[in-house]
């Protein structure tokens, strides 16, 4: 359907847009490491499972892109563009992060077993993953535009996906409550960041948190 | 409703 179809593109779009400005700029002057590490976790550990389960070739292929386009972006920030003035200022205790997401995975997962147990987790981490980019944004209080396009584009996907399982629920009767409720968790997060970004980087303003 | 454990979804 036409939510999903635009989620998984402008999921598609957010990481074209990073690996574009990393290696325009030459620079990851703004970027969370730390928001990167968590997503190569997230896709990992969402995405092995094309190794045991075949969706479509559609479906393989975008989990290979993102499996590999995320360890490709953690490389390029620690070896290539290594920003010591960025990481300074990237404190975010992403610990917690994913210790919670794993003590809500066991609690909360379709089946106790393995894959599902990781598949939960993925969702949980996924929703609070960009935490530490949106503190970053906080303490420096400024972004480039193309960083603030990302984030946007990052956000829209699982923005979009709500629709989505509102439109699968009413025509296939299909409910994903777990992807739901934290795809859910994850737009409040961005919300504020969204307020901003129309109102400020779509009017041509500089973002600038107020 | 049948719960989604397909997992078809990005």
């Amino acid at each position: 359907n036409i939510f999903r179809a635009a989620g998984d593109l402008s999921h598609l779009i957010s990481i074209l847009i990073l690996l574009n400005t990393i290696q325009k700029s030459r620079s990851i002057a703004g970027i969370s490491l730390k928001t990167q590490i968590l997503y190569v976790l997230v896709f990992l550990t969402r995405y092995l499972d094309l190794t045991y389960r075949y969706v479509s070739i559609y479906n393989t292929l975008m989990k290979l892109f993102f499996i590999s386009s995320s360890i490709y972006i953690v490389y390029l920030m620690i070896y290539k563009f290594k920003n010591t003035e960025t990481e300074q200022i990237d404190t975010f205790p992403i610990e917690y992060l994913i210790g919670g997401s794993f003590i809500l995975s066991l609690i909360f997962n379709y089946k106790f077993q393995f894959g599902e147990i990781l598949w939960s987790f993925s969702l949980w981490l996924e929703s609070v993953a960009i935490l530490p980019q949106l503190f970053m944004l906080q303490r420096t209080g400024e972004a480039r535009t193309l960083t603030t396009h990302y984030i946007f584009a990052l956000g829209a996907y699982r923005t979009l996906y709500i629709p989505n399982w509102i439109f699968r629920w009413i025509s296939e009767g299909r409910v994903d409550y777990l992807a739901i409720f934290t795809g859910i968790v994850q737009t409040i997060i961005y919300s504020d960041f969204f307020y901003i970004y129309y109102h400020r980087v779509l009017k041509g303003f500089k973002f600038e948190l107020p | 409703t049948k719960q989604a454990l397909e997992h078809d979804e990005l």
